[in-house]
């Protein structure tokens, strides 16, 4: 429903004044839990190794595997989880 | 299920553990039988014994710390990274972790535990009532001491028990003061303070110090998290200030005004355009016992399972009827052996946990399990016209909550294991029942997830699994599989349905619904939608959908959240005694 008077937004203390983009989330995402590493982004394209670290990723959490950003890839990335890695040691 | 590379493993089997530190959210004790009963989820199936001890060097060392907590791998605030633990060996190893920037609860919202008072340490009931007037968090009224306390009934008025709620002025955790409350003012640092205080500390943890000077006596306790304590923004563990004016209006409860991803806030001073001091209200938060069963699995050598509904899956998900799943008992027998207790698939429920349902083999996808086709009827004797009592002693009071729950003819069924009962506005006698599923709709499974009548035809289809029955009086065409109605794997059942007039039919699963087409018996396309883009503020998992008195009723756990047809959450209450209305 439409609120009668428009929404002011605002940007709390302590927020981020502009979260990270999809892509952005989705680098850091895999980076950290063990999905693709800072050497194999630079070594190859930065597309082709986020498509191959992105099918793993969906692989390995049972997601439907497109090697794309879709919304349920995304929304995993988003989900609270634990912290431990999932690839490697 | 996964290992750790080169299956590190525990070598004994008497572990100990030690909780170094408690997170304000919850009281000490609550959290100490969460990890007591997280351990015992794996000591039930392995050879594994956990002792706690309570100085020393454990095998497995327990934190609460937010950010960076001294191992480098820093926590990240609220949601996001929940907790993490080392596989098993000596030093950290072994130990977990857990982010206290999260709001630790037992999945289902505030637990706020009472101290002294005559309810024996009972947890608050909220709402409850005291002189008439309903209360949904701890108070102050009736006394002239400004300590907080709340019933642990529904109704002070009636039953007079009550406790005391966490308060740094009731007593304090941890620190040198054996849980002395805080002395305000004291002095710190030369300056004087008339509340808890972060003050000092890197943490982030709230502290006081239990006589007036600090700086003299050096004596202190952290202070426990009142109920309205915010998480995150940036006052962390304080209070909310109502009412608190915030962009020139006075809010007096918790709004997402200003918020675009609709978080409920607070200011924690009475004005926050001047003050700007916030932090997000309670949620449900995070179940300490089930992220702690996890990061135990960790600790004893697990590695995360690509098996979805396995505990060791990465993403934390609610779960109320928990049960250890197969991929996680291969995995730690795998490691550890079997136990001598009872066989990993029939295990005792859980002392705080529900009775667990018993599960019914689902059909293959290949089809399912009958082979009638829609044209097909399937007769059934007549049974008598009245339902006959089955077993009036199960009263349904007693339930904690049901498989089912709609309207037929007008009269409200609330079924459960095979059993269903009426509560008819037309009997001023209130619940009738229990009768029996099979009498009155002959060939169902005993658990059935979602039942709804047609308007228009008056038929009902019940739903179990993946299958669906449609009943016209009694005889019944089914079961066939819910992919016929054009509804696709993702949905493992039906949580509940929505009759929307026009015959059309909202039919839920998990976090997702579809709109049925009655009359063809088949799904709109465009479907499935997300439940929260329409029904903002419901819980997104709801065990039971219905429509009742044309409102919809979303249950989870003991309460419901009931949404106008304006889709605006205009109650929350209890299933049994607002809806059932039982005594």
């Amino acid at each position: 429903p439409l609120q009668s008077k428009p929404q002011a937004v605002v940007t709390f203390p302590g927020e981020l004044l502009s979260p990270l983009s999809d892509v952005e989330l989705a680098e850091s995402y895999l980076m950290r839990f063990g999905y693709t590493t800072e050497a194999e982004v630079r070594r190859s394209s930065k597309h082709v190794s986020l498509a191959k670290a992105l099918r793993k990723m969906q692989k390995q959490l049972g997601l439907k595997e497109t090697g794309e950003l879709d919304a349920s890839t995304l929304e995993a990335m988003r989900a609270p989880r634990c912290g431990v890695p999932d690839v490697g040691g | 299920f996964l290992t750790f590379q080169g299956d590190l493993k525990w070598d004994h089997m008497d572990l100990t553990y030690r909780v170094m530190n408690y997170s304000p959210d919850l009281d000490r004790a609550v959290i100490d039988d969460a990890f007591k009963r997280a351990f015992k989820v794996w000591s039930d199936v392995t050879p594994l014994t956990f002792t706690q001890i309570y100085s020393g060097e454990a095998d497995i060392m327990i934190m609460f710390g937010s950010q960076e907590h001294g191992d480098g791998y820093p926590f990240d605030g609220k949601d996001g990274l929940l907790a993490h633990a080392f596989p098993p060996g000596s030093g950290i190893q072994g130990d977990a972790h857990f982010d206290d920037d999260e709001f630790w609860t037992l999945g289902t919202g505030l637990v706020v535990k009472t101290r002294y008072g005559n309810a024996n340490g009972a947890s608050c009931h909220f709402p409850f009532i005291f002189e008439g007037r309903s209360y949904s968090r701890c108070i102050t009224e009736g006394r002239t001491d400004g300590m907080l306390w709340c019933a642990t009934t529904a109704s002070y008025d009636a039953d007079k028990t009550y406790g005391f709620c966490p308060s740094e002025l009731l007593y304090t955790n941890g620190g040198n003061s054996d849980g002395s409350p805080c002395v305000f003012p004291f002095i710190f640092d030369g300056t004087s303070y008339d509340t808890c205080t972060t003050d000092g500390r890197s943490d982030g943890y709230r502290w006081c110090a239990t006589t007036a000077n600090f700086d003299r006596d050096k004596k202190y306790g952290f202070c426990p998290n009142r109920d309205t304590a915010v998480i995150g923004g940036n006052s962390q563990g304080d209070p909310c200030v109502f009412p608190f004016t915030f962009l020139g209006q006075s809010y007096s409860a918790c709004t997402s005004e200003g918020r675009q991803d609709g978080k409920l806030w607070c200011a924690t001073t009475s004005n926050y355009d001047t003050d700007k001091k916030w932090g997000f209200c309670p949620d449900r938060g995070y179940s300490i016992f089930l992220v702690a069963a996890h990061e135990f699995g960790h600790a004893l050598g697990l590695d995360h399972s690509s098996v979805r509904e396995a505990l060791m899956y990465p993403m934390y998900s609610y779960v109320q009827d928990f049960q250890l799943h197969a991929d996680d008992i291969q995995g730690i027998q795998y490691l550890y052996g079997r136990g001598s207790g009872p066989e990993p698939t029939s295990l005792a429920p859980l002392p705080t946990e529900e009775p667990l349902p018993t599960e019914e083999p689902l059909p293959t996808e290949a089809g399912s399990a009958s082979t009638t086709t829609e044209e097909e009827e399937e007769e059934t004797p007549e049974p008598t016209a009245e339902p006959s009592p089955v077993d009036p002693s199960r009263d349904a009071c007693a339930e904690k909550n049901f498989d089912a729950i709609t309207e037929i003819n007008g009269e409200l069924h609330f079924f459960k294991n095979g059993k269903y009962w009426i509560r008819s506005p037309f009997w001023k006698s209130g619940i009738q029942g229990a009768f029996s599923v099979a009498d009155t709709w002959p060939g169902l499974p005993a658990a059935i997830d979602a039942v709804f009548q047609d308007v228009l035809t008056k038929r009902v289809f019940f739903f179990a699994g993946r299958q669906f029955w449609v009943f016209s009086g009694k005889s019944a065409v089914g079961p066939r599989g819910i992919e016929k109605l054009g509804i696709g794997k993702e949905a493992g059942r039906i949580s509940g349905a929505l009759q929307r007039g026009r015959g059309k039919v909202l039919l839920f699963s998990g976090e997702n619904y579809w709109r049925l087409d009655v009359k063809v018996q088949r799904v709109d396309k465009g479907y499935p939608r997300a439940t929260e883009d329409v029904f903002t503020g419901v819980p997104l998992d709801a065990r039971n959908v219905f429509l009742y008195q044309d409102k919809y009723h979303f249950c989870h756990g003991s309460f419901y959240w009931r949404m106008t047809p304006r889709y605006q959450v205009d109650r929350v209450g209890y299933v049994k005694y607002d809806i059932l209305q039982c005594p």
